[in-house]
């Protein structure tokens, strides 16, 4: 038996709109821990995890761990037909995955499971010498105010400060956020904007983020949802000095 | 110069 009920299926439509923009298919793993995913775009620049926890739903049957393999943009399309006041329900019948919204009507479509083209390896654990928490609202216009110079942006972080800088053809930009946290090491590192901006899409899922960095080490921006229900993170590979 | 990086060397 296979059945998952969200009543808000917001949490689902703002993941698949940063993962739809990163990587063209998925495996969605389900156990009874809960639903979760990994996947690396094509070029290996961007890994993105989501892990939504079995509390997280209203109803949450799943007898035996099951793998759904979909197409990305196939199910953008259908999750953008919910409402947020939608009823979202998640079944398999034979080689689909049924999604239902239910509000003032009901819709019901079915996106077929596709073979996998490649395997995605594991989520990296990697140590990082600082994390700070940024709203995400925050860390969008801060990006906004970026890239009207250039399409790369130095992260920076100090003590004090998170610090975003470019410098352009004809303008140079820098923006400073008072993070508050104790950071005892300075990180810098360089990351293509176009790459932040997908994880971005993102924005509504978050309650809380997080950006973890290191000196020319892949960023990790990682949104939590209130008590652990479910996250979402990122990992971004650095453009670095020749 | 830049160059982009993968993700490749931390798996």
């Amino acid at each position: 038996m296979f059945k998952l009920i969200l009543s808000d299926p917001s949490i689902f439509k703002t993941s698949f709109e940063a993962i739809s923009s990163i990587v063209d298919e998925v495996q969605i793993e389900v156990d009874s821990d809960g639903l979760r995913l990994n996947a690396i775009d094509r070029s290996h620049i961007t890994y993105v995890h989501l892990e939504l926890k079995e509390r997280l739903f209203d109803v949450f049957q799943c007898d035996e761990p099951i793998k759904l393999n979909v197409d990305t943009e196939e199910l953008m399309k259908v999750l953008k037909r919910s409402k947020s006041d939608d009823v979202m329900e998640l079944t398999v019948d034979g080689g689909s995955l049924i999604v239902t919204f239910e509000g003032a009507i009901k819709k019901t479509f079915k996106v077929k499971l596709i073979d996998l083209e490649y395997e995605t390896p594991e989520s990296p654990s990697i140590e990082y010498p600082v994390k700070i928490t940024i709203p995400i609202k925050t860390l969008k216009e801060s990006i906004q105010d970026i890239e009207i110079v250039a399409d790369r942006v130095e992260f920076n972080i100090d003590q004090d400060f998170l610090k975003l800088k470019a410098v352009g053809e004809f303008s140079d930009a820098e923006v400073e956020y008072l993070h508050g946290e104790k950071v005892t090491e300075d990180a810098r590192a360089i990351f293509a904007i176009e790459n932040i901006k997908e994880m971005l899409k993102a924005e509504k899922f978050a309650d809380t983020t997080y950006i973890s960095l290191g000196d020319d080490m892949p960023l990790t921006l990682t949104l939590e949802l209130l008590n652990e229900e479910g996250e979402l993170s990122f990992l971004l590979a650095p453009r670095i000095e020749e | 110069k830049q160059r982009q990086t993968t993700l490749d060397m931390f798996f």
